[in-house]
């Protein structure tokens, strides 16, 4: 969950930019 | 220059510095500061001391050091080298402050301006030098901002030490010359060997030089803008030119504390209680579902 | 994309038999309007779905982005509360009717999917009278009861006000100084925080006139 509004839904490439941690 | 520490995290700063010279410890020494890549939208910025005894600023000038900007990158990186091997009477320090930093600082909601935080850098170098046991007598600098304010700034923080701000000082003095040759340097093997975080798709490594006004620079920003995620990290998202690219290029982006102030379609909770005239009022739900963000779902 | 929280033992559900998890709109009891709620028809069910919804938020959900930042959460709900809407509406007839019969809903057809929940019939003597007609190979049949009704919520507000005590939720309606109180003067105010918020919260699950009644109660 992003703590901003992206003012768009569409293909993001999250995992070029992202690494899931838990 | 080892920079294992900023290949492995390159998102906020790191320092670097050479072992101090034992007769630095005992003897008065003039310290320069400079500074490399302040005006790139590409890669770091770096902040530079050297130092030496005042007994052997004439040694220091025999090196031949001068503005960095007018050296190649090889003379530079020669010089450097002649530098390390005379470390026996000069010491140096850096930081390197990420493009990462520089724009989270700039963009911050308490905004940390570059001319700042160029000043809390030099500070904090000069002080390492003092906590190392360096006898600093002198320090040069080469101004950033008013050079009349800087320099009262400097000298409040520094009473017992002689500072001078001057513009140009890399061309006027030999430590700040020197101090320059090591941000350059510097700068250079980080931008060179730069760890992109991100998986760039068709990555091209050819981005100019890197100041906003090349237009190879302007035109590798352009082509490795994503439309959700902006830059890589490599991008100082502060700068001018990268703000222009983001308003055409990426999608728009909305935070909370950019609409304070604005009124919900179900109207401000005062108006539940003072007469606002004829409205039509949706029923307030329970204070635990308000406090969460909780409601009652209407549709699928 | 919209993103949904569900208890784990759901998942049975939709594995186990077809159409097993059953999103349908039912009538709210409080307001009165649609809302939408799930049946778990594997193990005969009733869930509300509440949405947590804050301004300025979006998803990563895996390579894409969706903006809004809605969650849909499941979450167990006691069917009598939306069958009691029925069986007020036609309590006002006065008359005993059966089930069938009171739960009619031109709006709202799916409404005749509680009829389906087995523990329903075994609870509805907590808020009506009920007939036997021995003509009729024991037919029941039901009229709205006040009285129960609201005993049935008075345990209700109980079990809730134990809840927010376990689970150490904030009611109260002003901040108090300890200075300025004695501590028994402190405790009662805080039973009193505990009585009205539980009565807020089971208000939300039945109509405003039975909440005002619950409220005097």
């Amino acid at each position: 969950l992003l703590p901003c509004e992206v003012l768009a839904s569409r293909p993001a490439p999250v995992g070029r930019f992202f690494t899931p941690a838990i | 220059m080892d920079f294992s520490e900023l290949e492995n995290d390159n998102t906020g700063r790191c320092r670097l510095n050479s072992p101090v010279p034992l007769v630095c410890l005992k003897e008065a020494c003039v310290l320069g500061v400079d500074e490399a890549g302040r005006g790139p939208v590409l890669g770091p910025m770096v902040y530079a001391i050297c130092y030496c005894p005042l007994s052997h600023l004439a040694d220091l000038e025999a090196l031949k050091v001068a503005d960095s900007k007018t050296l190649s990158e090889s003379e530079r990186n020669r010089l450097f080298a002649k530098m390390e091997e005379d470390r026996d009477f000069v010491g140096w320090a850096l930081d390197v402050l990420s493009p990462n930093l520089i724009s989270t600082s700039m963009l911050g909601r308490v905004k940390y301006n570059l001319n700042s935080l160029s000043h809390d850098t030099a500070t904090a170098l000069i002080q390492y030098a003092l906590d190392q046991g360096v006898k600093v007598s002198q320090v040069f600098v080469d101004t950033v901002g008013m050079p009349e304010t800087y320099q009262k700034r400097l000298q409040q923080c520094f009473p017992g030490i002689k500072v001078t701000v001057k513009a140009k000082a890399d061309s006027l003095y030999s430590v700040v010359s020197a101090a320059s040759i090591c941000a350059k340097v510097a700068r250079d093997q980080a931008v060179r060997n730069w760890r992109f975080v991100e998986r760039l798709q068709d990555f091209d490594a050819d981005y100019g030089s890197g100041y906003p006004n090349d237009p190879k620079t302007k035109a590798w920003l352009k082509k490795h803008v994503e439309p959700v995620f902006g830059f890589p990290q490599f991008v100082r998202f502060s700068w001018r030119t990268a703000m222009a690219i983001l308003e055409k290029e990426a999608e728009d982006v909305v935070w909370e504390d950019l609409t304070v102030g604005d009124q919900e379609s179900a109207g401000r909770i005062t108006s539940y209680f003072l007469n606002e005239g004829p409205r039509t009022h949706l029923r307030v739900p329970h204070r635990y579902f308000v406090e969460r963000g909780l409601e009652s779902a209407t549709t699928l | 994309k919209n993103l949904y929280l569900f208890p784990e033992y759901l998942k049975d559900a939709s594995k186990k038999m077809k159409h097993g998890l059953m999103f349908v709109k039912l009538v709210n009891p409080c307001s009165g309007e649609g809302a939408i709620y799930l049946f778990d028809m594997y193990l005969q069910q009733l869930f509300e779905v509440k949405v947590f919804k804050e301004k300025y938020h979006s998803w990563f959900i895996n390579q894409s982005v969706q903006s809004g930042g809605a969650l849909h959460f499941a979450t167990p709900v006691d069917p009598l509360f939306l069958l009691l809407h029925y069986l007020m509406k036609a309590g006002k007839e006065g008359k005993f009717q059966p089930l069938d019969q009171v739960v009619v809903d031109d709006i709202f057809p799916n409404s005749i999917l509680l009829l389906k929940l087995p523990e329903l019939e075994k609870s509805l003597c907590h808020v009506t009278e009920e007939k036997v007609n021995p003509e009729i190979t024991n037919k029941k049949y039901y009229k709205y009861s006040k009285e129960k009704t609201l005993k049935w919520l008075e345990k209700k507000v109980n079990q809730t006000m134990a809840a927010l005590k376990t689970n150490n939720v904030n009611v109260s309606a002003r901040v108090l100084s300890t200075a300025f109180f004695s501590s028994d003067q402190v405790a009662s105010d805080k039973e009193e925080d505990y009585i009205r918020y539980a009565h807020g919260l089971i208000s939300e699950y039945i109509p405003k006139e039975l909440s005002d009644d619950l409220s005097k109660h």
